[in-house]
């Protein structure tokens, strides 16, 4: 069986949060190392990879291979109970059609506790193949943010160009143009404010905005966010939460002339 | 114009 308490609830909410409007229908993998997730938006265009490590749960106890078919628009409407700094406790039998959740208030005065109908979802798994990345962007999750928001206003794709002199997050829309050029900084008394560019080889790649604005609800999770782009593969956008955590999103490119 | 490719064409099924 599974049992997976969470100190604060706000990690799922948020999780779940950043996800649920890119994919619908996902199964929560559950095994001894944590509880996995991947889907794949409807349009095949999105990839979600979410890991949240036993070492994020205290206790954590699954002693067997368990899927939790969950549809995410009722998971969410059953986190909308727990309060942000509620105690967390999932937990399911080994075949289960129903995930236990239950809130506790941090000074244990309220329990609250739901049991969610599960699905039994056919999910094909993707090989993800280890990629040595061109370049590896690591930026605060606010400034990606505001960057992706600013150009959706303009256009419906960004390049983004890594380069020895920096990084250029570049539109071109009916109303003109725009582009924004981050180069690398270094704040010694506040490292979440660096921007920090790791390059093997130029790479410029076109990618859809709408996809990359939908990533950017996952900010809460973590104060930066790193970029992997290598030319013609898919872009990694991964925010790393404690405990070896972390919610990682794949976007195809836009390729041609 | 640039067409949007499917993740489909980079990553395989397991």
């Amino acid at each position: 069986m599974l049992e997976a308490r969470l100190e604060q609830a706000q990690l799922l909410k948020k999780v779940v949060d950043a996800i649920k409007d890119l994919v619908q229908d996902c199964n929560f993998d559950c095994n001894d190392s944590g509880i996995a997730l991947q889907a794949m938006d409807n349009s095949h265009v999105a990839l979600v990879s979410m890991m949240l490590k036993a070492e994020s749960f205290n206790p954590f106890r699954c002693d067997r291979n368990i899927a939790i078919g969950l549809n995410l628009v009722s998971l969410t409407k059953v986190l909308r109970a727990a309060q942000n700094e509620d105690i967390l406790t999932l937990k399911a039998e080994d075949a289960p059609d129903s995930l236990n959740l239950t809130f506790e208030s941090s000074d244990k005065d309220r329990i609250s506790e739901y049991d969610l109908k599960l699905m039994d979802i056919d999910q094909e798994h993707l090989g993800i193949p280890d990629t040595d990345y061109s370049a590896t962007i690591s930026m605060p999750s606010a400034e990606f943010k505001r960057i992706c928001t600013d150009l959706m206003a303009m256009s419906e794709s960004v390049t983004i160009e890594a380069g020895k002199d920096g990084i250029k997050f570049a539109c071109n829309g009916d109303i003109g143009n725009g582009s924004i050029t981050l180069r690398t900084v270094q704040d010694v008394e506040n490292k979440e404010n660096n921007i920090e560019i790791a390059l093997t080889e130029p790479v410029s790649l076109t990618f859809s905005l709408k996809y990359l604005v939908n990533f950017c609800k996952a900010q809460n999770l973590s104060k930066t966010v790193k970029l992997h782009i290598s030319n013609e593969v898919p872009l990694l956008v991964e925010y790393a939460m404690e405990g070896g955590s972390y919610l990682r999103f794949y976007l195809a490119p836009k390729i041609g002339d | 114009t640039k067409k949007q490719q499917s993740l489909t064409s980079f990553f395989t099924p397991k």
